[in-house]
């Protein structure tokens, strides 16, 4: 089997704000396939916890939208995590 | 022939198993490997016992990479054991510790899942274990331990990053080390857990929002256990009761090894805090683990000390 690559995946950072704003990621996370990076379940996402996910190419444009739409600040932590994955192998063999 | 092994690099399986060998070889009256079980994928549990071959003497257990693709914590297991082993009879505390105490060290908790996330998945966590009626496969091992494993509701889906499995202890990663730790429980006065991706030294409870009986005790190891890791690099850490400084969950190791009996459990979330995440860089091993290391000689002086 091809190893899995993470091409243009991206890392997602959002504060939300209230309760509404937690919602609006649970929400999202049942439409989508989100990797929680923090908390580790959809389930301990609440209002001003600090959540990080990682999101495929193709459903990361829709998740921006929806969070730019409901006013949900984010930022973005990691726009490719492949390259992330080859930068993380930064020491040379001696 | 697995290739050299290096400390400041992350390393295979197979350059671990390769370096656990070497370690019995260079260090033979100070270092011992026990096989403690096999995980389902019929690989071996291995764990080094540092230290003298008196089992009465106090000890502590550590194990890492009980998550896969948290590879800062087997790279810290392995510098521990480096480091212990090249400090002794030179470095004042580190000979004291072995002088008087073992440590059993697990480099690698979920063999299977670790081997997956350096050849098909970077970001696997759970095990490799195949689910009854779901093609999901694996088991947080992180949520299999038999303390109140029944009682939080969304763990239930084997589809799930923390699906807790069918049964407490029904992983046989899970069942190998618990028996171990079973087996050597009148040794072992702390067990420490390392996990990455939040700098934080936590310690019981996380299934109950309630304090362990011994919680100043705990509280404040733990707070002098983070200022002492911040010396070298001021890197911040949070310390607190793991329900109420992250969020409450079910089965962890940590409650277990709690309520098993062994007062001193932590857990530590060792760096970053989310710019690299599970990616943390090879450049960034060496300063994380001095760091911890401060810490985790801090615990273990106060364990020879205090614990009876």
């Amino acid at each position: 089997i091809a190893p899995v690559r993470f091409d243009r995946e991206k890392v997602l950072r959002v504060k939300p704000q209230d309760e509404k704003q937690a919602n609006v990621i649970k929400d999202l996370a049942k439409a989508n396939q989100l990797d929680f990076w923090y908390p580790d379940a959809t389930y301990h996402v609440a209002a001003n916890m600090t959540v990080d996910f990682r999101v495929s190419e193709k459903e990361s444009q829709l998740i921006q939208s929806a969070l730019d739409q409901n006013k949900v600040h984010y930022e973005i932590l990691m726009h490719d995590v492949q390259e992330e994955v080859k930068k993380q192998f930064d020491v040379k063999e001696d | 022939f697995p290739g050299r092994h290096s400390y400041a690099k992350y390393n295979n399986w197979d350059k671990i198993v390769a370096w656990t060998e070497k370690m019995v070889r260079k260090n033979p009256k100070m270092v011992s490997r026990i096989k403690i079980g096999t995980t389902a994928e019929n690989n071996p549990l291995y764990v080094l016992k540092i230290g003298e071959k008196d089992e009465r003497r106090k000890a502590i257990f550590m194990d890492c990479g009980i998550h896969a693709r948290e590879w800062i914590s087997p790279a810290f297991c392995q510098w521990f054991v480096h480091q212990a082993t090249k400090t002794y009879g030179k470095n004042k505390i580190m000979t004291k510790l072995l002088d008087r105490m073992n440590f059993y060290v697990l480099p690698v908790f979920n063999v299977d899942g670790y081997i997956w996330s350096w050849t098909q998945n970077r970001m696997w966590k759970k095990n490799r274990s195949k689910n009854q009626n779901s093609n999901c496969v694996g088991t947080d091992l992180n949520r299999n331990f038999n303390v109140s494993w029944n009682s939080f509701p969304y763990t239930k889906d084997p589809c799930e990053e923390t699906y807790r499995g069918p049964a407490p202890e029904s992983e046989k990663e899970t069942k190998a080390v618990t028996d171990f730790i079973r087996s050597h429980l009148k040794s072992i006065k702390a067990y420490i857990t390392f996990h990455s991706y939040s700098q934080m030294l936590l310690f019981p409870y996380v299934y109950t929002s309630e304090l362990p009986p011994n919680y100043e005790d705990l509280a404040k190891i733990a707070k002098v256990g983070i200022n002492v890791l911040s010396i070298p690099y001021e890197t911040n850490y949070t310390s607190g009761p793991t329900a109420s400084t992250i969020y409450p969950t079910s089965g962890s190791s940590v409650d277990w090894a709690y309520s098993l009996g062994i007062k001193h459990a932590f857990a530590f979330g060792l760096g970053d805090k989310g710019k690299f995440g599970f990616l943390l860089p090879e450049s960034q091993i060496k300063s994380t683990c001095k760091e911890t290391m401060l810490a985790v000689t801090f615990i273990a002086k106060h364990i020879l000390k205090h614990s009876s």
